[in-house]
């Protein structure tokens, strides 16, 4: 079979000032996987580190650069499948780590589970030694600038994405 | 959110998906991304896919297994894409946007919002988009 990578960085509307970090990013991300299966690794290592270049780079929701909730934290979702057995790991709600999907993938290989969320999904973390990092090193201006934006009374920062994807 | 998903010299799928959800949403306010079926769905028998969009919309219509669904009808992934994201239009007003590969290799990038940026490498062509 002829190894074949797809990456995104999420639908949605894309200022034109950052279309190209974002072009960069995606590149960088699919690049990245398919160096992975060039060189006869799994599919599920090449979309582990995939995203995890995407979660890296500031410019993606997700990891470093992620939007922030109501009270201003970086709350966390990732999810990881093998087709190979339909085996699957989540984790739901996380703060404080930078790459999330490498959590999820630990709880599809750790666990007898397919998600863990919030508190339990940071215990299971400092047991899997996964290090821990501030929230802060999580936000970017550009993320609490939203965030700011959409606490004016007048904003419904939730309607307003729907459209937006 | 972000995305991706692969097929190995084995043949083999998979796929991930990483969010930071909605912006300013509430405490613990969990979406689509960590719904096995909804955020993305891998199987060798038919394929594999990574959604970003409304994540309440993904959730109500299973965005991802409705795109493998389709694949299994024999759908192409650029059909199984697009009957999805239309029905998820339709049924629910919800936008968002796709990777799909099938176990043949063939792979599409499809989105209802304005834009999502994608890029794929294939045949050691590497392609991106952002626009339709």
């Amino acid at each position: 079979m002829k190894p074949v990578i797809v990456v995104h960085g999420g639908a949605g509307t894309i200022l034109k000032d950052r279309e190209e970090g974002y072009r960069t990013g995606v590149k960088r991300a699919a690049l990245k996987g398919y160096s992975i299966l060039k060189n006869g690794g799994s599919a599920l290592d090449a979309v582990e580190e995939a995203v995890i270049v995407m979660e890296d780079d500031p410019h993606f929701n997700a990891g470093y650069g992620s939007v922030l909730n109501e009270k201003g934290d970086v709350e966390m979702d990732a999810i990881i499948m093998d087709g190979k057995n339909l085996a699957s790991g989540a984790v739901s709600a996380v703060r404080c780590i930078a790459n999330p999907i490498k959590l999820a993938r630990l709880v599809m290989e750790k666990t007898d589970h397919m998600l863990l969320t919030d508190q339990g999904a940071s215990i299971f973390a400092k047991a899997q030694g996964v290090p821990e990092v501030s929230g802060e090193m999580l936000v970017t201006d550009r993320s609490r600038e939203r965030w700011k934006a959409n606490l004016k009374p007048d904003s419904n920062p939730v309607v307003s994405q729907i459209g937006l994807g | 959110t972000v995305g991706a998903v692969a097929i190995d010299s084995d043949g083999s799928v998979a796929c991930a998906t990483s969010t930071g959800g909605l912006t300013n949403k509430m405490v613990g306010r969990v979406g689509d991304t960590a719904c096995i079926g909804s955020g993305g769905y891998a199987d060798n028998l038919v394929g594999a896919t990574s959604t970003t969009g409304h994540g309440e919309s993904i959730m109500k219509v299973v965005l991802a297994r409705l795109v493998l669904h389709h694949m299994e009808q024999g759908m192409t992934p650029e059909e199984a894409a697009d009957t999805a994201l239309s029905y998820m239009k339709e049924r629910v007003n919800g936008l968002g946007g796709v990777i799909v590969i099938n176990n043949s290799g063939g792979w599409t990038a499809k989105f209802s919002t304005k834009q999502m940026s994608w890029a794929a490498v294939a045949d050691d062509q590497l392609q991106c988009g952002i626009y339709h």
